[in-house]
């Protein structure tokens, strides 16, 4: 049987950075071929093919449903494998085999983490779940 | 096949998107 791929809209214009991406246009339809949890996802556009940011996709179906997961304000625990510096107010700047509870995971690849009394947005692929 | 996906943290959501997560 054919397997029928997500149509998502492109929101705003995105200029790639590495080979593996695709620069996209506002209002480009794209198909997604792979959700990774990192906020990367590959898509197809026409003959194009590559990883494109989550954040800037939107369903096109029902562009006002929320997709991501609920909060979790208990937390969950992971730990850091590579250390990030906040490069915005919002974020949370965290090094290398840090314990940290996991609040709210985003489906854009940046997740709400807790350390302590502090709390920010850190990337997704710099986590490792604890105990694992 | 597909590639592994980059390995850097994708962009922030795009200021459109921002204004209406707000």
């Amino acid at each position: 049987a054919p397997i029928i791929l997500d149509t998502y809209r492109v929101i705003a214009d995105f200029e790639k950075t590495s080979k593996h991406e695709i620069t996209l246009h506002t209002d480009d339809l794209v198909e997604i071929v792979e959700k990774n949890e990192n906020g990367w996802w590959f898509c197809q556009c026409e003959s194009k093919r590559g990883w494109i940011p989550a954040s800037y996709l939107e369903p096109l179906d029902g562009p006002d449903e929320v997709e991501d997961a609920d909060p979790n304000y208990e937390g969950e625990e992971y730990i850091t494998i590579q250390a990030y510096k906040a490069e915005q107010e919002d974020e949370i700047s965290l090094v290398v085999g840090e314990t940290v509870e996991v609040i709210h995971k985003l489906l854009d690849g940046w997740w709400v983490v807790r350390k302590g009394d502090e709390n920010g947005y850190f990337p997704s692929m710099f986590l490792s779940k604890a105990g694992k | 096949s597909i590639k592994n996906p980059p390995q850097n943290p994708p962009p922030r959501p795009p200021p459109e998107m921002r204004r209406k997560q707000a």
